[in-house]
């Protein structure tokens, strides 16, 4: 039975869609069978990765890793209950194509909607990147003013709250939930202690554990249109004959950006098995 | 009249609200009557902005600017035409509350509704934030791979443009569509570049213009909580003795961060008219 990693967040752009990309490229180079499901067909950022580096692959002659790729689009239905019975449908057809598999990656919209609460159900681990800032602190809690207390959860971590109900109900294990501090500055001192200390706050009142914090570094997003990540770097990119190799300092960041992928996967748990 | 600026995306976290907030509070420091609507309201970033900055003005004493502001929730009648006709109505009156106001700055979430596609119907300029990565130019439209010609313009901007065609059938001015390069780094070249070159294609094929950008910097989120922005900084942030002022370096980031957003209010055409 495959184990199931959903990422998710009704805040946007915080990186669930580059999350999703690396953790999927991380898995399949460990050796797993990956599924992905793509839950916001309609921006398709994880689509449009797994078909650029199909194409790519394709282009090159590179044997890269693919992943069996599922896009669920929103139901058209126009009267409620029709479009969620569609979406469900469609959504457990994906599931199904995707059971020979280890892991399935679920990329989620950064909005509410019933497929994506029916993708959070599915959740064996739950990844919620967040950005080290006061505007991202919101979509887990409501903080009072004196950044003390936290006055009532979010939408947000009311939805994750409900989903893990369902599935303890069902008598399913309950949703593993990872906070993931993401485009971390490299020399920021005081905002990033005082989300720290507000994220330790929230962990025990919301009921999360906090992952190793990922940096902000180019490598992470300048190859997406080869649909490349700094786990597929060691080789030379194409196109780039070896005059025009990266110079020591860019590697360093590629290395750096590898281990945080794999301490990422640590975190969850992910080390221990091998396919 | 009021004059109308909508910031608006479908990508996520480009940084909407953040530049909504900044421009509504410069446009006050010029000494201008500001509304604000929030059409993000599960989310409610600009609204929770609001709250903190009233609710720190009155704390601490300070004379604070501060804006008319309406939320406008989403419909929760189930039926389609319905739903809408009472959004509609609600952003009708909002606009009709804050007639009096030189300028209306709206938020939008970073999701297709129709609450959002009437907002862009308003927009006298719309600015859309956009971050330096090739994840964020799929919200304006599909590249060809070897990423020399536009594919197709994106489900956005083809929204931007009926909203636009309905403004311009109606004999209403057409939207001035700027695009806001946002968090820009302080040192990356090559995939800068690679952007800026994109977006001059793009800009000729989508029809819009580039404002100059803004850069990644701590002072436009972290005084969040008490609802401050750089603009307000030059005076003593309440709470730190002058012992504990900011060192020069600090203040240099602040004067960058100020300078940014006269350049983007400049760049809009907004600051031939004074109140
Ligand atoms: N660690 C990182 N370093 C550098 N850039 C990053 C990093 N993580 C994400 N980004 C960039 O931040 C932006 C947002 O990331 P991404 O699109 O993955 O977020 P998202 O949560 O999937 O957004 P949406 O809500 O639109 O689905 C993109 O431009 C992406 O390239
Ligand atoms: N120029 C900047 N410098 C530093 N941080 C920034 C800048 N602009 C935005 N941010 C941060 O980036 C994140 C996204 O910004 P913001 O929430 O304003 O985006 P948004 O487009 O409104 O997101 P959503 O799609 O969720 O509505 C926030 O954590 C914000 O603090
Ligand atoms: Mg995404
Ligand atoms: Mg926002």
């Amino acid at each position: 039975v495959p184990y199931i990693i959903v990422v998710g967040s009704e805040k946007g752009g915080t990186g669930k869609s580059t999350t999703a990309i690396h953790i999927a490229v991380a898995l399949m180079k460990l050796g797993f069978r990956v599924g992905t499901i793509d839950l916001d067909a309609r921006q398709g950022t994880l689509s449009a990765f797994v078909r650029n580096r199909a194409s790519y692959a394709e282009q090159s002659g590179r044997r890269l890793e693919l992943s069996k790729h599922r896009a669920i689009e929103r139901s058209k239905a126009s009267e409620r209950a029709a479009a969620e019975a569609d979406e469900a449908g469609r959504l457990q057809d994906a599931f199904d194509d995707l059971a020979d598999c280890h892991f399935i990656v679920v990329d989620t919209p950064g909005s509410d909607s019933y497929l994506c609460r029916l993708g959070h159900n599915r959740a064996d681990t739950l990844i919620t990147p967040l950005n080290d800032s006061f505007l991202d602190i919101g979509v887990l809690a409501q903080i009072n003013r004196e950044r003390r207390e936290v006055e009532a959860p979010s939408v947000y971590s009311q939805l994750v709250w409900e989903q893990n109900n369902q599935r303890v109900v069902a008598g399913r294990p309950p949703i593993d939930w990872v906070i993931l501090r993401n485009r971390l500055a490299h020399i920021e001192a005081r905002n990033m202690r005082e989300i720290s200390a507000l994220l330790d706050l929230l962990a025990k009142r919301i009921g999360f554990r906090t992952a190793p914090g990922i940096s902000e570094r180019v490598v992470f997003r300048e190859h997406f249109m080869k649909g490349l990540t700094a786990l597929d770097l060691p080789e030379q990119v194409a196109g780039q004959g070896p005059s025009q190799a990266r110079g020591p300092a860019e590697s360093s960041s590629h290395a750096a950006a590898r281990r945080e992928i794999q301490d990422l996967l640590a975190a969850i748990g992910l080390f221990a098995s091998e396919p």
